[in-house]
C-alpha cells in the first residue's frame, strides 16, 4: 500500500503541568484536526488538501494560538498569519497580518491557487481573500478573555519595566514570556 | 501557532501554518509562519511546519536547512530537523519545534522548549498525540 500520513501541531512553547482535564481537552483538539486530514488523505484527497482541512480544526478551536484563539497585539488587534505549501509543484501561498479572515489558511490557499503571488498583507490580502470566497468576520471574532488577560498581563509588566528602565521597554526582544501567547 | 504536514497516496508532499502571532507584539511584526522557507515549507524530499520564536526561525530559513541536508547532506529526515532544532536553534538562543514528514511517510517532531503539541496518524493506524517530552 501506498503510504500516506498526517502530522500536526498545536504549537511549541513552555505548558507547565496541567490537569488531566486540560491536557484531555488539548489532546482531544489534537485529534481531530489529525482526524480531518487523515480522512482527506485515506479518501485519495491530496496532501494540501488534508494539511489545509486539519489546520482549519486549530483555527476554529479557542485552545490554540490561531484562528478563533489568536492572541492580541499591543493596539488590541488580532492578526494573524499563515501560509501553505504544495511539494509536488512548488507552488506557496501566504497571508500576513489579517484581521478578519475566519480561517487565515483558506486565505493562504486561496493565494496560492488564485494569483501569482506568493505572499499579500493586511488589507489587501483581506480584500482578496474576500473576493476569493473565504470566509469574513468582524475583528471581535476572534475575542477571547483568555488571550484578553494575557494582554493586559504584558502591559502591566511592560508598564513596570517602564518605570524602572524606560528604553528597555521599548525593546521588542524583551517580550521573551509573551512570544507564544 | 499550528501547524500540519502530509504525505498523501500519490506520493505528495504539503505544509501549512498558521499563527495568532505574539501576544503584545507591536510594529507589524511578523514571524516565521507565513515565511516561506522559514516556517513553512514543502518539495519533493519533506514538508515542514514550524513552531517558536519566530525571528530565529527566519535567520535559520529553518524549514528549508531541514529539506537541504536531507539533499545535500544525505541525511534522514530525523537528524536534519533534530540538527536544526536542537542544535542550530538553541546556538543562537532560539527555542521551539517543528514536525516534518518525508517521502517515504517518515515523521519527526523534536522539539527545545518544554513541551510541544502533537500528533500523527499513519497509513498502517500507528498513531499518537502527545503534550510533553517523554
Amino acid at each position: 500500500q501506498q503510504p500516506f500520513a498526517i502530522v500536526v501541531h498545536g504549537g511549541a512553547g513552555y505548558f507547565g503541568n496541567q490537569p488531566e482535564a486540560v491536557q484531555a481537552a488539548y489532546k482531544a483538539a489534537m485529534q481531530r484536526a489529525i482526524d480531518a486530514g487523515y480522512d482527506v488523505l485515506s479518501k485519495g484527497g491530496s496532501a494540501t488538501d488534508a494539511v489545509e482541512r486539519a489546520v482549519m480544526v486549530l483555527e476554529d478551536d479557542s485552545l490554540f494560538n490561531a484562528g478563533k484563539g489568536a492572541v492580541f497585539t499591543h493596539a488590541g488587534t488580532n492578526e494573524l498569519d499563515a501560509a501553505i505549501m504544495d511539494g509536488s509543484n512548488m507552488k506557496a501561498g501566504a497571508v500576513a497580518g489579517v484581521t478578519t479572515i475566519k480561517n487565515p489558511i483558506t486565505a493562504a490557499r486561496a493565494v496560492m491557487d488564485k494569483s501569482m503571488h506568493v505572499m499579500m498583507t493586511g488589507r489587501g490580502a483581506e480584500l482578496f481573500a474576500r473576493e476569493n470566497g473565504c470566509t469574513v468576520v468582524k475583528p471581535a471574532y476572534f475575542y477571547t478573555k483568555h488571550s484578553w488577560d494575557a494582554l493586559q498581563n504584558a502591559l502591566r509588566k511592560e508598564q513596570k519595566q517602564k518605570e524602572t528602565n524606560k528604553k528597555k521597554a521599548m525593546l521588542q526582544p524583551d517580550n521573551y514570556d509573551e512570544k507564544y501567547g | 501557532t499550528v501547524g500540519a504536514v502530509a504525505l498523501d497516496k500519490s506520493g505528495h508532499l504539503a505544509a501549512a501554518t498558521s499563527t495568532g502571532g505574539m501576544t503584545n507584539k507591536r510594529h507589524g511584526r511578523v514571524g516565521d509562519a507565513p515565511i516561506i522557507g522559514a516556517g513553512t515549507y514543502a518539495n519533493n524530499i519533506c514538508a515542514i511546519s514550524c513552531t517558536g520564536w519566530g525571528e530565529y526561525f527566519i535567520r535559520l530559513v529553518m524549514a528549508k536547512s531541514v529539506s537541504d541536508r536531507m539533499e545535500l547532506k544525505g541525511s534522514t529526515i530525523d537528524d536534519a530537523a533534530k540538527d536544526m532544532i536542537l542544535q542550530q536553534l538553541p546556538s543562537l538562543g532560539g527555542d521551539g519545534g517543528l514536525i516534518g514528514i518525508d517521502k517515504q511517510g517518515n515523521i519527526t517532531m523534536p522539539f527545545n522548549t518544554g513541551s510541544m503539541f502533537r500528533g500523527y496518524k499513519k497509513w498502517n493506524g500507528e498513531g499518537d498525540v502527545k503534550i510533553y517530552k517523554d
